[in-house]
């Protein structure tokens, strides 16, 4: 079964080790900070905590670091420290070692010492807000493909009273209609073609992006 | 059309102006810092671009902040300003005020005044992270209620060289195979039963989530 080795406990690496630790999976969290290692063990977002230094090869190889199929190294701030460590657990052989980092320089860095994937969570996130504001009939968004996309969104008032085959939107707009609920938690899925649709029914459909917009905005 | 105002050009800040501003938004950004609101405007990140203390209201009113519907508050590691710059944007009546919280404390003050909706990119990204990477199999994931979700995963083995139909998936997993393809570029939406499946192809499929691990673990 996985295992996972996470270096740095600040709030994202915390988060990692929490949200693996509740899906069941074997954590062993690292920091050099000893009231971290201590309250990760109090808060049990892990089974295991080690206080050390993730600069140190041999610090690593003791703790059985190496022996990891994935490692997380989740510290931001310190560029030297996240590179020297990424660069000693690739060394190590650990196959999968995925990197947070703070800066455009920081991303470059840690591939250039192999990182296998580099996360950049304040970017990240701010490219997916704004997207996610700037589509405000569009709740959430899957891409299937550069052009097409399964969408959750808010029956159109013009659809209103229609059933889904009335309103005709396979022929119209070259969209499925996969799903449609008055809540999140409660979706029929693949509904009946004579289901009534109503105002401020939520509905999830897939199209192509060009189909979407004109289907969610005119 | 929507325009937006970004208060704190910190990383998530400058992510989210440009984001926007790339998607020919109207954004305005401001920051305290003199250095960061003149490189604002030479990076081009903005359209407009004030320097100004955000817990003065007559300030944001002056600049006209309180006519936007939209305002980010990217202000994460000073809790009081923070907050009182939420609490301006709420009572000048911005419609929509979206903040940055970089603790679960941080999380609850920004609601109790009034953030209409807050976002925690460390904690957000770390926990996405440890999902992601506990489904090696799941490419990506897209929810459609607590028991359903769209997958894109890989063709399982024991399924390469069969049809879609003969592959018999529809029955014996209740899963419908939305789209297949080579790459993320190209997929084929709506796909031919008579399409043959291959190692290492993509597939995009929609069933319970029970069903869905079956199909890609065993
Ligand atoms: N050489 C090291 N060995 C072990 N732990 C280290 C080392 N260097 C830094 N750390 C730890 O990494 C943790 C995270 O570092 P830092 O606070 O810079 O990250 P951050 O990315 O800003 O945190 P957050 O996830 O909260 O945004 C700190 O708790 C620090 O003690
Ligand atoms: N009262 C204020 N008015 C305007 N700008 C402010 C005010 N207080 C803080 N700021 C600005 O907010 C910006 C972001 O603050 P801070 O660096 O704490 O955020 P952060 O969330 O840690 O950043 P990042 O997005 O990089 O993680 C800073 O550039 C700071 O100058």
């Amino acid at each position: 079964n996985q295992q996972f080795v996470v270096i740095g406990l600040g709030r994202f690496g915390r988060a990692v080790c929490s949200t693996l630790h509740g899906l069941r999976y074997e954590v062993l969290a690292i920091d050099r900070d000893e009231k971290l290692v201590d309250r990760a063990i109090a808060d049990r977002v892990a089974d295991h905590a080690v206080r050390l230094d993730s600069t140190e090869p041999s610090a690593l190889k003791e703790a059985g670091v190496f022996e990891f199929d994935t490692a997380i190294v989740a510290i931001g701030n310190y560029l030297a420290e996240s590179i020297v460590t990424t660069l000693n657990l690739k060394e190590g052989g650990v196959s999968q070692v995925v990197a947070k980092a703070s800066s455009a320089t920081h991303v470059k860095l840690l591939k250039k010492v192999g990182a296998d994937r580099v996360v950049f969570p304040e970017r990240e996130m701010g490219c997916e807000l704004a997207r996610s504001l700037t589509r405000p009939r569009i709740l959430d968004r899957f891409e299937l493909d550069p052009e097409h996309s399964i969408v959750e969104t808010i029956v159109p008032e013009r659809f209103a009273g229609k059933t889904l085959v009335g309103s005709n939107i396979r022929q119209q707009y070259r969209i499925s209609v996969l799903a449609v609920g008055d809540d999140e938690t409660k979706f029929d899925i693949n509904p009946d073609p004579l289901h009534q649709l109503h105002a401020g029914e939520l509905m999830v459909i897939l199209g192509s992006n060009e189909d979407i917009d004109r289907f969610t905005n005119c």
